[in-house]
């Protein structure tokens, strides 16, 4: 009853804890054009755990802002104006603090709640592994 | 010194889920 497939069916976050759901649904996105999602959501994850002390956080934020939000992808055109240019000042000035990619987290991961992870739990990549 | 790519992609693994 516990088997990793009844935990994938349960909550996006129980599919994405564990390793061979996160990898399957990786391959998922990648079919649907969309994996930047995914990406992101594991670097916003990342980041939150990076430490503070380490002067490479700007760096990181920074990489992250330029590869995600900064262009016009599938992430950038999922998030509020409001988010992207909440995370661009922070960027900008500098004022790097781990919370500040939660919100455009939550975005991204509502976004995939409603669509990308229904549409695995009904797709091939899924009922083939099951 | 790596590129930023490699930084993103760093903490994108540090974040994944690991081995049962």
């Amino acid at each position: 009853p516990d088997s990793p497939l009844s935990r994938w069916t349960k909550s996006l976050h129980s599919l994405l804890g564990d390793q061979d759901g996160a990898h399957l649904f990786r391959i998922f996105l990648e079919r649907e054009k969309c994996v930047d999602t995914l990406d992101f959501w594991f670097a916003c994850n990342g980041f939150r755990q990076m430490d503070r002390q380490e002067t490479k956080t700007l760096r990181v934020a920074k990489a992250i802002y330029k590869r995600y939000i900064e262009n016009n992808s599938i992430v950038a055109k999922q998030l509020k104006p409001a988010t992207k240019t909440y995370i661009r000042d922070s960027v900008k000035k500098q004022q790097i603090d781990s919370a500040m990619f939660d919100q455009a987290q939550t975005e991204i991961q509502t976004t995939m709640e409603e669509n990308a992870y229904q549409m695995f739990l009904t797709s091939e990549v899924y009922l083939d592994y099951v | 010194l790596d590129s930023e790519d490699d930084s993103v992609q760093r903490c994108i693994t540090s974040a994944m889920p690991k081995h049962r």
